[in-house]
């Protein structure tokens, strides 16, 4: 099976294809894609080989096959219904009103919190009104919700997590500090905001040790 | 050198051990450390002999040695300063609000953008005002900024990109959809959320296909 990290590069391939279509472009290189994004020319054929997608030698891949056949790998060919926990605090708040997300195929269509001070407000059109948290299950269910988003405290996922599993959505992304292991059922994806700058205070130390 | 992956999981390693040192456990075994946070016990003892961590044959490591170690190696055992572009808008705001960065020694210290509304706002005591980004460079060394965190839109890269090697700042994290290349001056970690969601959706497709 392709590595995890395959599968981030395939959706920086797509950004950057999608691009070149609008442009006009018909084909592109293994060469000039990996040059443009600062890849290995090697490391971009071998991506696109898992997936039977070899190109022509000395012409290269089509652009447009190319992109619809990464749309249909990611599974990006219809649109994925998101709902956000955590929504009346700041990071979820910018995540639900976010457009850009929705040009990528990705609709924010249900928000929960548990403090009643937020309960009932509307950030958007499309999401509805912020829901309390012991509706999830109900509203994941009624809704289509594919993918779960968490903006709540860290000492808060254990407090969700019964619901979550209950709610039988199949894939969560976490903002909060705590590493949240995927299962057969669902599959985790954790983003720690702040690890990010301590791999790049790794690469400062660095340059400061010369 | 050790990959990336190595160096965020060692980010992952560390939030542990601090929560295991408040706890008061003295020892771990890699086979601990990667029972709990679903890592493969190997790749653990791989990722710390990286930087010269054995631990003692039925015994571990030591929690406390291990967890200062880390914090050496990541270039956290001084306070970094970041400042924010974009921090009038949604997911600027956001971060700069965040109380989390400082709990792990990262400080926000300056804000800017182009946006005359929002020129002047003070978002917080220790970043000050949200300042004109023409002042970046300037800032910059007055303020000994690090780090630099990119909340803007994708098309205002390029107008920012000079100002941003102007200023000597040496590590940037963008969070615009628009792969930011490092130079020999520049680390940049590219942070884009909608990649996130497209690899869930990967796996999603993977289990509808059975
Ligand atoms: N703000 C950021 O930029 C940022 C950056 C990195 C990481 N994070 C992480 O994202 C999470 C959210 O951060 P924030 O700054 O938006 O915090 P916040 O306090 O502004 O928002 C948290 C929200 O979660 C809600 N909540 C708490 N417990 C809940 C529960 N049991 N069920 C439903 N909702 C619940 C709160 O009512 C609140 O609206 C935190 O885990 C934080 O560590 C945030
Ligand atoms: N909001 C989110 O949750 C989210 C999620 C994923 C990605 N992003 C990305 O983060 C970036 C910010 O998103 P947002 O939702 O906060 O947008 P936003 O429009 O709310 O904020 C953008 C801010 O950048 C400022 N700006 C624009 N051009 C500038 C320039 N040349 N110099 C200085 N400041 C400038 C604007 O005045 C505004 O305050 C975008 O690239 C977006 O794609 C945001």
């Amino acid at each position: 099976a392709p590595p995890q990290a395959t599968i981030r590069r395939l959706s920086v391939y797509l950004r950057y294809l999608s691009g070149l279509e609008n442009d006009g472009a018909k084909v592109i290189s293994s060469q000039d894609l990996a040059g443009y994004l600062a890849l290995n020319p090697a490391q971009v054929r071998k991506d696109l080989a898992y997936f039977g997608e070899f190109g022509k030698r000395g012409v290269g891949y089509s652009v447009k096959k190319l992109r619809d056949h990464i749309i249909k790998i990611l599974g990006l060919q219809q649109v994925r219904k998101v709902a956000i926990i955590g929504a009346g605090g700041r990071l979820g708040r910018a995540l639900a009103l976010y457009t850009g997300f929705e040009k990528r195929n990705f609709k924010v269509s249900a928000l929960f919190d548990n403090d009643p001070r937020v309960i009932g407000t509307v950030l958007s059109a499309d999401a509805g009104e912020i829901c309390p948290i012991e509706n999830l299950p109900r509203i994941v269910k009624d809704r289509n919700i594919e993918i779960l988003i968490l903006t709540v405290p860290a000492q808060a996922i254990k407090e969700i997590y019964d619901l979550i599993m209950l709610s039988g959505v199949q894939a969560v992304l976490n903002f909060a500090p705590f590493k949240l292991i995927s299962n057969e059922n669902v599959v985790v994806n954790n983003v720690d905001l702040t690890t990010e700058l301590e791999s790049l205070s790794y690469h400062l130390r660095l340059k400061e040790a010369g």
